[in-house]
């Protein structure tokens, strides 16, 4: 059955796009079969992707509201072993419908069980905010992957993300983790990413990735070309960096 | 009477935050006075202006919903003519509430209405997204800045940004107007900077204003310091392109 991961952090621009996108990739090079939900109504995973904006049908909208299941919205990438279910405008109003909704906060969780997840993992593109959207996200999950730039105010909204992951975990999911916090575009050429990511490791101790991903030119490059940078130039940084934490991702699947 | 900006766009990490606390120092340091209302749950401002997390008593949220009056809730900065309502964690839940709300739509409007607000500017600091909030901002607005990273995904979500603020025109707030789109964290170093830069100017002209930010580290210095950049650091290219700006809003102010 396939393990379910939310990336999320309502600080906004910390990279949970490029890592949903990127670390799916890495994880569908080595043969893992991979679901991307775009649950962000800006639609960047899909775009990330190479899916056009006038490409999109039925999506992340149409399996939370209208029942349908995952599998009959999942497009295929460009990427093998890998596919999306992509997100478009009408989920821009999605956080005000669920307010009024039966089951607000189950709805991702239940059309996830009632579809046949053919997948070894799926990962789930938060937008930037702790609304009902990411919520829907964090009751579906197992785990958390909490995306982290190497910034002040990054830093500052980190406690308000665990205690909502923690009220959650009470609530309504008491099978979520968190699964770890990956330090993003990190320059070594500041003291600043330095001193933050010796903060967070202070705090988060082993939750902490060991990879941290480099500030690289080639990741922001990436999505203009509709590739993920792992397909746009494998050699970079950014690539590597993203190979990497794939594989101590699988490493600490395996130890669960 | 004040005039009234709103400083958004759904995209995060556009730097919104560091737009409201820098250009508002700059403004307030040619005499203007000032108040930033800080309208995001992360409550970045108020950090960036050196208001500890245990000092905010009423903020916005009681503006909104407790009809505390924003002369009652304004608080002073260590920078002379610059004062701010500061945000606070119940924020966050603000979205929720405001969904059944009476007049959802026009709380913020109502309340700076009812307030003396003895200022030349109010600047107000969205969150990353589209709801109710930001909503609340735009109908209370004269005019809204739009900070734009110059990043590729920063540029799909400017369209939906545009169409909304036309509709927020013709539904709520016929005297809402775009005051400007301002280039963030441009890298001279790299192609993808003059690329978006380009394709914004080619969009949208004469809206975009002549000063761009570049990215500087000072800047993201700063709010670890709890300064806006122009008190940290007051001559590098970050604080120079602050100052600069804010004399390019006050000739467009001339004109109107
Ligand atoms: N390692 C990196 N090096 C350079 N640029 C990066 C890196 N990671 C992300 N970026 C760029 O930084 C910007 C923010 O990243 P991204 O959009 O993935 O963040 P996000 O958290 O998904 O944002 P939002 O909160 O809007 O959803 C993007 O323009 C992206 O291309
Ligand atoms: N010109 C700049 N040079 C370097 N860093 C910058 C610059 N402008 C902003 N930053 C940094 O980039 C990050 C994002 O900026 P900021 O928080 O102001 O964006 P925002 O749009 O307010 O984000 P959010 O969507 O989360 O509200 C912050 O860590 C900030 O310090
Ligand atoms: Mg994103
Ligand atoms: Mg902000």
């Amino acid at each position: 059955r396939a393990r379910v991961i939310s990336v999320a952090n309502q600080k906004g621009g910390v990279g949970k796009t490029t890592t949903t996108v990127n670390l799916a990739t890495a994880l569908a090079a080595v043969g893992k079969r991979v679901l991307i939900m775009d649950l962000d109504p800006q639609g960047n995973a899909s775009t990330g992707l190479g899916i056009e904006r006038n490409n999109r049908g039925v999506g992340t909208y149409d399996v939370i509201f209208a029942e349908v299941k995952v599998e009959d919205a999942a497009v295929e990438t460009t990427v093998p072993n890998l596919w999306v279910v992509t997100s478009s405008q009408d989920l821009s109003g999605a956080e005000i419908e669920l307010v009024n909704a039966e089951q607000r906060e189950y709805r991702l969780r239940m059309a996830l069980a009632h579809s046949a997840l053919n997948y070894d993992y799926v990962l789930i593109d938060c937008p930037p905010a702790l609304g009902l959207l990411t919520l829907n996200a964090l009751v579906a999950s197992d785990a958390v992957m909490v995306p982290l730039q190497c910034e002040f105010y990054a830093l500052e909204g980190l406690s308000h993300l665990i205690r909502t992951i923690e009220r959650v975990k009470r609530a309504f999911n008491p099978g979520l983790d968190i699964h770890g916090v990956v330090l993003t575009m990190f320059d070594k050429r500041n003291n600043l990413s330095d001193m933050v990511a010796a903060d967070v490791r202070g705090f988060f101790g082993e939750k902490v990735y060991d990879t941290v991903i480099p500030r690289n030119v080639k990741v922001s490059e990436a999505p203009s070309h509709g590739k993920p940078v792992l397909i746009y130039d494998m050699r970079c940084p950014g690539s590597q960096a993203y190979i990497h934490l794939a594989s101590e991702v699988l490493k600490r699947e395996k130890k669960r």
